[in-house]
């Protein structure tokens, strides 16, 4: 087994880098081998796994662009079994440069092939956009993990990812799938409520039963540059991701 | 007078379109006439004024792509002395459209030229990126309004956002400016506490005094189509637009 899963939903602040990194790291922590790819300019997941900008030599950036193998890029982070493609800024720019260029949407799933075999899990944190870094993320991907944060905004965008990755599964990846959505940042506010039972109606069985609180240890652990379950294993925010990744493990007949 | 302003920042999920909103609310209910441009794909700023996507005709779309004047895009909203130049999903093509045009970083501020007379303040809401369309707000504005969460992958953008506007400065735009930034979603946290002090303190007098808590009723606000002035005036986060809309125009010589 090796799967690929995107981390995306162009709607900006929903926890896409914080369920990258923390699923990750739960997958790690259960002894299963994992590539992070981030595959942001930000950088955020980078960064929320302890690896400084300045100490990034080769990036993804390099490696898109044709200038470096992945396996020149890749770096043991401090969570065994969890391996990092890392980031930079100047990412950005890839998508000016990339985008003339005929295949260059298929660049990252041929750059992940040569990964596939050395990982049971790959997951891609991506931008807030639907543009060319994300789209490649969902062409490389076997399915799509669409984090939700339980807000109006959020929830407003949620038609436009579906529609985008049905796109995709037509006209570049027919694998690609709809792996689950993730209600994030779940409070006892009427609207989170009023959110999560609409997306659960909507939705059905593509909603994860395990669903993330919001919970200040989340956003306090990347300022350490640490995962949850390093920073606070007793946080509820750290037993919500490894529930999610209990979930997955078992519906991939894993454990 | 008429001042354009962008609210900007690549970070997402700040509170730029919820700042886009109410602050132009603010204004227009201190007597100023206020155009808000929706400048994002995602539209959060047309719904959270009341406008659904179904009732949009003409488009920022239209206007950018040379089909449509600006004043046939501009729809008055229910709040009086405001008007919107609303956003749809077809924006986001709007990326690919114009980049091969030499002057598609000038669109919108040449669009925005003939609307400069009519209004007292221009408020563009920008997506969360660094690519074309915010390039373009940063070319139209005077300056940039960088609403800031206080959390640490926020913060850690903070710099590129600001080498940014610096490059936009010194290439496109000799006179924009950081108009200053907004502390956003503050509550009682170390968290949040340690960011803001950090922020005060390496940025001092180009943060706003005024600063926005998190208060629910700025969430609830959007899904009734309202900005918060109108949909609970008492509300904490209705007070805070207010004291910025205050300080902004003492800092113009206006009330
Ligand atoms: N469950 C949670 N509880 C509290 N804070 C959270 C939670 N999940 C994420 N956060 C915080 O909320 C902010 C947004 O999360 P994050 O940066 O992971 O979202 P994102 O979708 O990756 O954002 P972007 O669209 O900019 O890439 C961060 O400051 C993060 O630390
Ligand atoms: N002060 C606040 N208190 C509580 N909730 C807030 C506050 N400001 C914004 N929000 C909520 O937080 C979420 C993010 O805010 P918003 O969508 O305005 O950010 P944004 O920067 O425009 O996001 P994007 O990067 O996707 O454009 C929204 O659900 C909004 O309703
Ligand atoms: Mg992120
Ligand atoms: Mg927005």
């Amino acid at each position: 087994l090796s799967r690929t899963l995107a981390i995306a939903n162009q709607k900006g602040g929903v926890a896409k880098t914080t369920t990258a990194v923390n699923l990750a790291t739960a997958f790690a922590a259960c002894g299963f081998e994992c590539l992070l790819v981030d595959l942001d300019p930000q950088a955020n997941a980078t960064s929320g796994l302890g690896i400084e900008q300045r100490e990034v030599g080769i990036s993804l950036y390099e490696v898109l662009q044709g200038d470096a193998e992945l396996k020149d890029c890749i770096v043991q982070t401090a969570v065994p079994g969890l391996q990092l493609a890392p980031s930079r800024s100047a990412l950005a720019s890839a998508q000016i440069d990339l985008s003339s260029d005929k295949d260059s949407i298929d660049r990252l799933r041929r750059v992940l092939q040569s990964a596939k075999g050395n990982y049971d899990f790959i997951l891609i944190d991506c931008q807030p956009s639907l543009s060319l870094l994300p789209l490649n993320a969902l062409v490389a991907a076997d399915g799509v993990l669409v984090p939700l944060q339980t807000e109006y905004f959020a929830l407003e965008g949620l038609s436009r990812m579906y529609d985008f990755l049905l796109d995709i599964k037509r006209s570049r990846n027919p694998d690609l799938s709809l792996y689950g959505i993730l209600l994030t940042m779940v409070d006892h506010t009427n609207l989170s409520k009023q959110v999560s039972e609409d997306v659960r109606a909507t939705f059905g069985a593509a909603v994860f039963e395990a669903e993330i609180p919001r919970n200040i240890k989340l956003a306090e652990a990347p300022s350490h540059g640490k995962p949850i379950i390093m920073y606070d294993r007793s946080a509820s925010g750290a037993k919500a991701y490894l529930a999610l990744a209990a979930e997955i493990l078992a519906k991939e007949g894993l454990s």
